[in-house]
C-alpha cells in the first residue's frame, strides 16, 4: 500500500533536461516506479495523472531540497539508469529514495527501512521535517501535473494503466 | 547557485 516518489522543478530561467525530458522554466515534472501499472517501472508525470483519473489518492508528506546543475547531473543519471520495478527493495519507495538519498546531505538523507516501503518512508521525511527544517517539509503538497505521462528511458508518450 | 527543486514525497 501507498506510494512515494519525486518532483522536480525548473527554476533555472530556461529549459533544462531533467529524467529524460526537456522541461520548461517554471514547469514540473514527477518521476515514480510503479508495480501495479501496466507496463510496471519508470513513469513520468503518473502521479498527477493518477489524480486526475481519480485513482484513490491520500495525504502525503514531503520534502524539498534545492537541486544545482551538478545535482542534476547525478539525479539525471538515476532517473534515467533506474527503470525497472521489483516487489522487494526494487519499488517506488526504494527509487524515490535512491534519488534523493544521491544528492542530499547526511542530515537529509531518507530511510525507506530494511524492506523498502512508503510508510517508511514516511517516518523519516517527518524525522527529516523536526530535525531539519519544517519549512521544507509540507503535508499534502500540490502534486504537479505539467507534463502529460512517459514511460521508461527513453521516455516514451503512452498513459498507464493501474 | 540552484537552477531546481527536488521534492520526495511519500504517503501510506
Amino acid at each position: 500500500a501507498g506510494h512515494a516518489w519525486i518532483s522536480i522543478t525548473n527554476y533555472n530561467g530556461s529549459s533544462l533536461k531533467i529524467g529524460g525530458l526537456t522541461v520548461d522554466d517554471g514547469k514540473s515534472i514527477t518521476v515514480g516506479t510503479w508495480g501495479n501499472t501496466d507496463p510496471k517501472g519508470l513513469w513520468y508525470n503518473a502521479e498527477g495523472y493518477a489524480q486526475s483519473t481519480g485513482v484513490y489518492w491520500g495525504d502525503s508528506v514531503s520534502i524539498q531540497r534545492p537541486l544545482r546543475q551538478q545535482d542534476l547531473a547525478v539525479v539525471n543519471q538515476n532517473i534515467t539508469t533506474h527503470t525497472s520495478w521489483g516487489l522487494v527493495n526494487n519499488n517506488c519507495s526504494t527509487f524515490a529514495s535512491l534519488v534523493w538519498n544521491s544528492v542530499a546531505t547526511e542530515d537529509e538523507k531518507v530511510d525507506a527501512g530494511m524492506i523498502n516501503l512508503p510508510g517508511n518512508l514516511v517516518s523519516s521525511i517527518k524525522e527529516i521535517g523536526a530535525n531539519v527544517s519544517w519549512s521544507l517539509y509540507a503535508e499534502g503538497y500540490r502534486v504537479p501535473f505539467d507534463y502529460p505521462t512517459y514511460y521508461g528511458n527513453p521516455p516514451i508518450r503512452k498513459n498507464p494503466t493501474f | 547557485m540552484s537552477v531546481a527543486v527536488m521534492r520526495i514525497y511519500a504517503l501510506g
